[in-house]
This record gives C-alpha cells, sequence and structure tokens, in this order.
C-alpha cells in the first residue's frame, strides 16, 4: 500500500535513479485516486498533483532511488508542507474555544481536553455554552462528573453569550477555561454571529475547529468560514478510529493557515492524542 | 456522427469532477461514468446536439436509475403496515439519529399516529435526558431503562407497551457506532434479532464524503437497511452521499434532514439532487 511504500521511499537513499516518466505518470495518477478518496478537496488534489508530477519531472531522484520512489519522497514533501507542524499547545492558565460543525464532536472532545490538561498537573473547567440541543448540559455535566472536572452552566438560559461571561468569572481561579458551543454551519448567520459575541468577551488563546475526519468536500468552505469569523488557531480531527482519513482536515489547515492540534480516536475521555504528521500522511495515502 | 472514445473524454471527465465535487465516493463516480462510457461509446447523436449535452443527459439518466431504487412510500408503509410499526435508527456517531426521530414523531403526531420511542442508546452521556427532552416537548411516550441497560431490552418493552396501549408506531433510537467496531456491530446485530424492525432506517450526514461508501456497506451487511434519511443537507451540502449510500445499499432515500427544527425534514426528490449538482 502506499502509505508503507511511502515510508520506504523516505527512508532509502542509495545510488542514482533516473526519470521514468510512465512510472511518474502512474504513481501520480494513484496518488491523485487516494487524496480524493480520503476526502482532500478535489481542487487541492488536482494543484498538487501537477506541482508534484513537475517537480517528480525536473527534480534529480536521489542516487538509488527508483521513479515510484522518488515520486513518493515528493509527495510526502509537498503534504508535510501542509501538515507538517502540530499546534503548540502550551502548559499555562490559558482559555481555549470549541466551534464546528454540528455532531463533530466538540462536547466530547472538551472533555478530552479537560483530562489532557488534568494529566499535565494544570487545573481545567469547562463552561457549557450549549443554548440549543437538548441535553447538552446533562452530557457535559455527566463528562465532567467522570473526570472530576469543574463545569459551569445554566440550564434555563438561552443567552450562550451571558453564560460564557458568567462561567468565565465562575470559573476565574481554574487555569485552563474551555468553553464547549453550540454546532453550526456556515449558512446559519445567527449562529456565526453567537459565536463572533461569544469571541469578543475575552482574547482566547485558542479557537480550535472540531472536524469530523469523514467530512467531504464541505471542509474547506466550512474551515473558512469560521476562520473568517473568530480567527482559528488549530484544528481537532474526530472519529480517526474508523475508517475516514482525514482528507478534509488537510484543506482546512491550509485555508486557515493553522494546524492540527489533536485527534480524537473514540469517545472516552483517553481517546485523545497529540496529532502526528507522519501518521496522520501514511494513513492518508492508505 | 457517431460518438468515439476521444470525443467523450472531455465531457465525462468535467462530469466525473462534478461528482466528485458534490461528494459522490470516488469508486461510485468512477463506475457511473464508466457506464455512461459504455453506453455512449458508438452511439449516434444529432448534429445540434453538443456532446456535453448528450454526456450531461446520461448522467441525469444514471444517476435517477440510482436514486430511483427500490422506493418506498414512508406514509402509505405506516399507514397500512400492521401494528405496531416498529422501526430502528442506526448509524455512526453524530450524524442525527435522536434528532430525526424527533422530527419523525413530531410528523406522525400530525398524521394522527399514536407514537413511543424508545430510548434505545444507553451508552453515551446525556443520551436519554437528551431523547427525553424531546419526547416531552412532542407529548409523546418514552421508554427508557437506566444508563448501561441492554438497548435490545429497552426497545422490546417499547414494543409491548406499543401493543398493550393500541400505540401506532415505536421509533427506537441507537447508539452511534463506527462500522469498523465489531463488538458494537454485534450488538446492533442482536438488537435486529430480538426487536425484529419493521424497517431499519440507515441516518448519515450530507456533509459525510467517501467514507459514506463504507459505513452503507458495512451496517447494510450487518443489518439489512431499509432506507436512509440523510441529515444536514441546509448546511450548503451537494448531498453526493445520497447516491454513494443509494448505490451501495440499494434502499432510497426516504428523508432529508434540512434543520435542527422539527419541522426541517422533507421528503427526498431526485431532483434536489440534480440541481446541486449542476448549480
Ligand atoms: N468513535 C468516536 N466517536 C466520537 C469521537 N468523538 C466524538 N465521538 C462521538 O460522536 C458523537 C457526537 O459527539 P458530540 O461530542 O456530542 O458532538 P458535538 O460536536 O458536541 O455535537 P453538537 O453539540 O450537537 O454539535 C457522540 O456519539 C460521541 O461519542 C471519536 O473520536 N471517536
Ligand atoms: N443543521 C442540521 N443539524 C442537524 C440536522 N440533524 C441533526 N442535526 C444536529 O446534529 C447534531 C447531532 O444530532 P444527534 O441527533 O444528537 O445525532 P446522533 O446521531 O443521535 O448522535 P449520537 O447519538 O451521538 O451518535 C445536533 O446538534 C443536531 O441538532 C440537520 O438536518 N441539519
Ligand atoms: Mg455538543
Ligand atoms: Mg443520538
Amino acid at each position: 500500500n502506499l502509505g508503507n511504500s511511502l515510508k520506504d521511499a523516505v527512508k532509502k537513499l542509495a545510488n542514482a535513479g533516473k526519470i521514468d516518466r510512465q512510472v511518474i505518470d502512474e504513481v501520480v495518477k494513484d496518488i491523485q485516486r487516494a487524496m480524493i478518496q480520503a476526502d482532500v478537496n478535489v481542487r487541492l488534489v488536482m494543484k498538487l498533483s501537477s506541482q508534484i508530477k513537475n517537480r517528480a519531472l525536473t527534480e534529480a531522484p536521489p542516487a538509488g532511488m527508483d521513479s515510484r520512489e522518488h515520486v513518493l519522497r515528493i509527495v510526502y514533501t509537498e503534504l508535510v508542507n501542509i501538515v507538517g507542524k502540530t499546534t503548540p499547545i502550551a502548559l499555562e492558565p490559558q482559555t481555549i474555544m470549541m466551534v464546528g460543525l454540528q455532531g463533530s464532536g466538540k462536547t466530547t472532545t472538551t472533555s478530552k481536553i479537560a483530562r489532557f490538561f488534568s494529566r499535565k498537573g494544570l487545573k481545567p473547567a469547562v463552561i457549557c455554552a450549549d443554548t440549543y440541543r437538548p441535553g447538552a448540559y446533562d452530557q457535559l455535566s455527566q463528562l465532567c462528573e467522570k473526570l472530576g472536572v469543574p463545569y459551569y452552566g445554566e440550564p434555563g438560559n438561552k443567552d450562550a453569550v451571558a453564560i460564557v461571561r458568567n462561567g468565565l468569572k465562575a470559573m476565574a481561579k481554574y487555569d485552563v477555561k474551555i468553553v464547549d458551543t453550540a454546532g453550526r454551519h456556515a449558512l446559519e448567520t445567527d449562529l456565526i454571529q453567537e459565536m463572533k459575541d461569544i469571541y469578543a468577551l475575552t482574547p482566547f488563546t485558542h479557537k480550535l475547529l472540531v472536524l469530523d475526519a469523514a467530512i467531504g468536500q464541505q471542509a474547506s468552505e466550512q474551515a473558512k468560514a469560521f476562520n473568517d469569523a473568530i480567527g482559528i488557531t488549530g484544528v481537532v480531527i474526530t472519529k480517526l478510529d474508523g475508517t475516514a482519513k482525514g482528507g478534509g482536515a488537510l484543506s482546512a489547515v491550509s485555508d486557515t493557515n493553522t494546524s492540527i492540534a489533536f485527534i480524537g480516536v473514540g469517545e472516552t475521555p483517553d481517546d485523545l492524542e497529540r496529532f502526528d504528521p507522519d501518521g496522520f500522511i501514511s494513513r492518508l495515502l492508505g | 456522427v457517431v460518438l468515439t472514445e476521444k470525443d467523450l473524454e472531455g465531457p465525462l471527465w468535467e462530469l466525473e469532477m462534478a461528482l466528485l465535487e458534490s461528494d459522490v465516493a470516488l469508486p461510485v463516480a468512477e463506475s457511473i461514468i464508466a457506464t455512461i462510457k459504455a453506453d455512449l461509446t458508438g452511439q449516434h447523436k444529432k448534429l445540434l446536439h453538443s456532446t456535453g449535452d448528450v454526456a450531461q443527459d446520461a448522467l441525469v439518466d444514471a444517476i435517477s436509475k440510482i436514486l430511483n431504487v427500490n422506493t418506498l412510500d414512508f406514509d402509505e408503509y405506516v399507514r397500512n403496515h400492521a401494528r405496531p410499526v416498529v422501526i430502528s435508527f442506526i448509524g455512526v456517531n453524530g450524524t442525527g439519529k435522536t434528532t430525526t426521530i424527533a422530527k419523525l414523531a413530531e410528523r406522525l403526531k400530525e398524521q394522527k399516529y399514536g407514537v413511543v420511542i424508545a430510548a434505545g442508546d444507553t451508552f453515551r452521556a446525556g443520551a436519554i435526558e437528551q431523547l427525553e427532552r424531546h419526547a416531552d416537548r412532542l407529548g409523546v411516550k418514552m421508554i427508557k431503562h437506566q444508563q448501561g441497560a441492554d438497548p435490545a431490552a429497552v426497545i422490546y418493552d417499547a414494543v409491548q407497551y406499543a401493543k398493550n396501549n393500541k400505540k401506532d408506531v415505536v421509533l427506537a433510537d441507537t447508539a452511534g457506532r463506527l462500522h469498523t467496531n465489531v463488538n458494537l456491530m454485534e450488538q446492533l446485530k442482536k438488537i435486529g434479532r430480538v426487536v425484529r424492525p419493521d424497517l431499519t432506517i440507515f441516518v448519515d450526514e450530507a456533509i459525510a464524503g467517501n467514507d459514506a461508501v463504507e459505513r452503507a456497506r458495512l451496517f447494510n451487511d450487518a443489518v439489512p437497511v431499509s432506507g436512509t434519511i440523510l441529515t444536514k443537507a441546509d448546511a450548503d451540502a451537494k448531498g453526493g452521499a445520497a447516491i454513494s449510500i443509494a448505490h451501495i445499499t440499494g434502499k432510497p432515500i426516504l428523508f432529508l434532514g434540512v434543520g435542527q427544527e422539527y419541522k426541517d425534514l422533507k421528503k427526498f426528490e431526485t431532483q434536489w439532487f440534480l440541481d446541486r449538482l449542476f448549480e
């Protein structure tokens, strides 16, 4: 599979190789199909594949590398260019706002991030600012109770901005305040405005966009809308414990000029990992 | 004029790109384009028709064939079927199963049916509470056990309740689960065996990309799906997942979820997808 051949290609550096045009065409075609199946934005796939092909035809392969490995090595550098770094998460007091589309995994990820900071010796607190979804407060309170993490919410109150304002005050003595917000998409203009109003309350250290690994071609447009509204500092890709490759995240980070902070690999609070570019790239190419 | 492969190459490439950009999964898009290519190559076309138009017409036919598969009229089914009609809702995490049940409960209530909801998600934090709030708002009876209970037992209980109280429909919620989780897929099969639902509805989201194929396939293999409801179509999604899922399951898309309110559920029309595809 391409993912493993990619690993081999990157490692191999023996004697001089020559360029086989037909092999290059074939490998680029394989890479193209792999990226499309991984849900990378189609326009981005076309742009990347022509960049890759041009480089493969004009750059001399390192000694001993055949044309297939030559292309794979270039693919690796092109993808690392986009997702090569992991969002720096400082282990110090901060405020984090969780945003994203409906059902992407914000509430679950909020509890995972709270656990992450607890394990690093910091005191997290969670603020429930989802005033729309029935049972949102119950869900968050149950998750936080299990973790022994303090949480704030006003179940009767429909004003999310007021809840966050009150919550930030009530939870002021805790190191890391994580605000869980309601799901929303780019066309829900009043919800986008609500998100801007919440953001205006305090200069959040992080505004994390939570994206489902299975999201299709919408990723790019949605990420841009969230970024235009409040400025995203990092992306979390959830549900990577399934078969989805998370290609949407590629467009999300390249369109928001940020990086991936964490990945979600299950439903429990321990199922959170710091983003690993190599692992992500190999999985992307299948 | 006889259409050659070479004539068709450009137009078919354009159409394939349109399908992929509309979230139709790659293998499904390729199979559709291959079929069109086989059908059109060697065909005669009128001089006044552009090859692009001929290809587009062929695409509309191919897509209509996939989406008009096995049409099931949900309202008619509920009207005619023996009582209680037991309907289960399955799918991966976060696709909108619970919200869709609330929307259907409202719709059935408006049609004067007696509805019972079964809180079959006994696992996720706040799942029973979420469904309970919907049931309270709708004035619909809900059957629940404690968190961690056996989902099959809860749903079975709801069916018994419906029989004893002359209710027309049971809507059974289940926990979201990934198709790759063997234990949870086994649990789903068990629910199917114990409960024997009349309709098993696969709930997936219009914003899903290529993975729609994998999950539709594995869910359908585990418990044959009667039809699909595609949610979050209001998120400007082109909805290609509709094609991918209908193609894999061979079963119809019954409804579209077009928002978070109870009224935001409408019957799926093939034209809806075709309009988005070519806009
Ligand atoms: N398998 C798996 N499930 C996940 C992961 N993250 C979240 N989930 C599940 O996805 C579903 C949705 O998660 P939520 O946390 O409720 O999503 P949300 O973004 O808060 O949803 P809204 O508030 O309605 O927009 C739940 O069933 C979660 O348990 C993950 O990494 N892996
Ligand atoms: N915009 C929009 N949001 C929707 C639609 N259907 C559901 N949602 C939202 O999607 C989120 C998840 O919905 P749920 O009903 O909890 O999804 P679920 O499949 O039951 O989730 P799990 O039980 O955790 O697997 C909620 O925020 C819903 O309001 C829809 O058609 N449009
Ligand atoms: Mg939530
Ligand atoms: Mg649910």
